[in-house]
């Protein structure tokens, strides 16, 4: 690298990355491909749906919040490991992750996605829209399982997920960045071994375009979480108070 | 850091859910 914002790395410096990334990822994905393909048959019976759909508002969205919470802690791990964050100063690393692990977990959820059945694997199986109607957003609830059929038009290999995912994670342009330069350095670095692992895959000249309008997806899906959660919190200040787990309320509703 | 005790917590620690 040169030091400064544009790294100009060599092909060997590219192969590097792209390997620590991709280890950090199939490390902290919390399931492998090949362990969800065994599963891949295991969906909600009518029955099982209809006991997510009674239940009441608050204790579904207690539920998808445990579920999230869960998963935010491999994305930190994750971050941990990805070469230079943990070089950047602390109120940066809080920054990003803040920021950006639901952006994380929503494409790590495309892993988890059967496109042909339009399920993702949820509490144990696999669970079409419906499983989460009591919710009460569908509209959030159909944009995220339209992003992840997109996604998965895709193709992506787990390679190329993971450098996705840290691109992602490493996003400059956050708000209240204190040392935006080094995060800027970062994800070109990022950017430029994802180039290099596409043409090195002989994918299309278009994806990294398609995944750049992705990453626009998810801050808007990221958004319409927020305002519902700030609807449901309106109409259910106690249930977020004391039944959500304490890192989702630092997350998402400090 | 006290907004963000469990994130700060969690960046700090060595051994995390993943590895247990």
């Amino acid at each position: 690298s040169n030091g400064d914002a544009s790294p100009t790395l060599t092909l060997a410096e590219h192969d590097h990355l792209a390997q620590i990334i991709c280890k950090s990822h199939l490390e902290t994905c919390q399931y492998l491909r090949e362990e969800l393909q065994e599963m891949s048959w295991q969906r909600f019976l009518q029955e099982e749906v209809e006991k997510y759909q009674n239940k009441p508002q608050e204790a579904m969205w207690q539920l998808c919040a445990v579920k999230i919470t869960d998963a935010v802690q491999y994305v930190v791990e994750f971050a941990k490991r990805i070469d230079g964050f943990m070089d950047l100063c602390q109120n940066d690393q809080i920054v990003l992750l803040k920021a950006g692990s639901l952006e994380v977990i929503f494409v790590r959820m495309c892993r988890v996605f059967d496109s042909q059945n339009n399920t993702v694997y949820f509490d144990g199986k696999f669970a079409s829209p419906d499983v989460f109607k009591s919710l009460g957003c569908d509209d959030l609830i159909s944009s995220v399982f339209d992003f992840a059929q997109s996604m998965c038009s895709l193709q992506l290999t787990e390679e190329e997920f993971a450098l996705f995912s840290a691109f992602v994670l490493l996003s400059a342009d956050r708000s209240w960045l204190r040392e935006k330069l080094q995060v800027e350095k970062l994800q070109r670095k990022t950017e430029s071994a994802l180039q290099h692992v596409l043409q090195k895959n002989r994918r299309d000249d278009g994806v990294l375009e398609k995944l750049r309008c992705k990453a626009s997806a998810l801050r808007a899906l990221c958004g319409l979480h927020s305002e519902k959660l700030a609807a449901f919190r309106t109409v259910y200040p106690d249930a977020v108070r004391t039944l959500f787990p304490p890192l989702y309320k630092e997350l998402f509703a400090a | 850091k006290e907004k963000h005790k469990i994130l700060h917590q969690l960046l700090q620690n060595s051994t995390s859910p993943v590895d247990l």
